[in-house]
């Protein structure tokens, strides 16, 4: 299989987990 | 024998924005086929396989920190790959070809880097190891 990632840079974390985190 | 992968829980619906990727619903679990440091991961729900970005996705077995790099606030020096513009208040943006030093390798592909005074989130993928000094 060819597995190439995404050429995007993927998303930050989604919104939740940053209150989370922070 | 048969090869174990790593079981991770989805955090948070995702939605594919490219072929290549994988969509899934806050708590499906998947399997980790391969993790790239730039913040994507290769998995397999059921049937499917694709990427995910690594902050949607924490182990089965509770925060993972074992993997996580410690920061380094000395800096590993690297250079930008890609121009990138900041979207959220905690990024940096920068040129391609800007240097910069590396404090911290996050597993969702976010470093924390350092830039003179300025210190934010910018993407892995738009870096590289530059091995010279600044």
């Amino acid at each position: 299989t060819i597995k190439r990632p995404p050429e995007n840079p993927p998303p930050r974390p989604p919104a939740e987990v940053r209150r989370k985190q922070a | 024998g048969p090869i174990i992968l790593q079981s991770y829980r989805v955090i948070a619906d995702y939605e594919k924005n490219s072929k290549s990727e994988l969509a899934a619903k806050n708590g499906d679990v998947v399997e980790i086929v391969e993790k790239s440091e730039n913040g994507w991961w290769f998995c397999q729900l059921r049937n499917k396989r694709g990427w995910m970005p690594a902050a949607y996705l924490e182990p089965l077995d509770g925060p993972d920190e074992s993997e996580e790099q410690d920061p380094n606030y000395e800096g590993d020096l690297h250079i930008t790959t890609k121009d990138y513009s900041g979207e959220l208040d905690d990024e940096l943006s920068l040129q391609e070809g800007e240097n910069v030093e590396v404090i911290h390798k996050l597993l969702d592909g976010w470093w924390v880097v350092r830039k003179g005074s300025i210190t934010g989130y910018f993407p892995a993928m738009y870096l590289q190891k530059s091995g010279e000094t600044a």
